[in-house]
């Protein structure tokens, strides 16, 4: 926690939420918009996997991303438990983080591909598409 | 729409990824399509095949119900669309959580020389079923077409049996799974319910000893099924016989450790 703490610049500068190093994270400058959702199509055309996915030729999964500062008024979709969350992040910085901008709404995506017996798999991933984000 | 798919590429990935962000890529998507690696390479003809077109019209009709689209009477029925003949697929679509489609491996035709009943064969290996499906619903799918030989006016009566135990010396026992009239002159799929079976295959796996197909007059004569219309595994690409199955996860889905 020291060696966390001496990162940090000054109070209140502590993320949404925990931000792990992930594949999708090339964007690597400070988000200091609003939360929101972002698009990220995912081609399986560029992938090469056009051979054995059969439909659809990308993936809408969309993210969410901004931030969930203090007073929550202007982000539209914050929840009541949202603005507890940025109170207390307000009296404890160091203890508590700030509201997470996340999904408020997913829905589900259907994927058809090959399998290695030449089969045919159609298959429905619930809560895979961010409909929509609010702070959370 | 080429439109929106500009305009998706557009927000695709703003910069290229290089080699070991892309494998990392891959690797993360096929974790969420959980398969521990792509698929073999796939020989593009293998898509004109009756079962991939069949699960594409599928996957349109499940696609336009997730976009909030209203269903289109899209799925290929074919033959007689009355009530009684509803496919499965059309009650068990919105519940599935997985669809797949099998194909025959194994087409035993009976040597009609020597026996006076004939029958066709198939197998199916249904081992790569996804961990934490249950079945809802599986069909037999066989396409007939027409045939001038026989009398237009001639019923023939199609049944599909499990088999559940062969013998060297006589002949297998069978359950009677499903069976349908048709007529000569009619020509598209032929759906058999074949549910029950394949929870039975799902659980006892070394049970699994392919379905027989018999094709009978009114009178009970045994007919040729290939004589009769009905398309093997040899007939075109797109007529051949296949299995589908309808899964929905179970209540506590099992994940992948990552």
């Amino acid at each position: 926690a020291a060696n966390r703490r001496k990162g940090r610049k000054k109070y209140g500068e502590r993320p949404s939420c925990e931000r792990l190093p992930g594949t999708f994270g090339y964007n690597g400058r400070e988000q200091t918009q609003v939360c929101k959702r972002h698009d990220l199509y995912v081609s399986f055309r560029e992938l090469d996997w056009q051979d054995w996915i059969i439909a659809p030729e990308g993936y809408e999964a969309f993210y969410c991303d901004g931030d969930c500062s203090f007073p929550l008024g202007s982000h539209m979709n914050a929840s009541n438990h949202a603005i507890v969350q940025a109170l207390v992040h307000l009296m404890k910085p160091d203890a508590v983080p700030k509201p997470c901008c996340a999904p408020t709404k997913l829905s589900a995506t259907s994927v058809l591909y090959f399998d290695d017996k030449y089969n045919v798999i159609l298959k429905k991933y619930r809560n895979m598409v961010a409909k929509s984000c609010g702070c959370q | 729409n080429g439109s929106l798919m500009n305009q998706h590429h557009s927000n695709f990935i703003h910069r290229r990824l290089n080699s070991r962000e892309r494998r990392e890529m891959q690797k993360e998507i096929l974790s969420i399509l959980g398969l521990s690696r792509r698929p073999r390479p796939l020989l593009s003809f293998k898509r004109s095949a009756s079962a991939p077109v069949f699960m594409l019209d599928l996957y349109r009709t499940m696609a336009s119900e997730e976009t909030g689209r209203v269903r289109g009477a899209s799925l290929p029925f074919h033959m007689l669309p009355s009530a009684h003949h509803r496919p499965l697929e059309e009650s068990f679509l919105s519940q599935a959580d997985t669809i797949m489609s099998f194909v025959n491996g194994v087409e035993q035709t009976e040597d009609t020389f020597h026996h006076k009943t004939q029958w066709k064969e198939f197998k199916f290996d249904l081992t790569r079923i996804p961990r934490g499906e249950m079945v809802t619903a599986a069909e037999f799918r066989i396409y007939k077409t027409s045939n001038e030989s026989f009398p237009g006016n001639l019923t023939l009566h199609v049944t599909v049996y499990q088999v559940l135990q062969e013998f060297h010396d006589r002949e297998p026992h069978l359950l009677l799974l499903d069976s349908q009239e048709m007529w000569p002159m009619e020509e598209g799929w032929l759906e058999f319910d074949i549910t029950a079976t394949s929870n039975d295959w799902l659980m006892n796996p070394h049970y699994n000893l392919g379905l027989r197909l018999f094709v009978e007059t009114e009178g009970g004569g045994s007919v040729d099924p290939g004589s009769a219309g009905l398309v093997g595994r040899r007939g075109p690409r797109t007529k051949r016989p296949f299995m589908v199955t309808f899964f929905r996860a179970s209540q506590a889905p099992v994940r992948t450790i990552r």
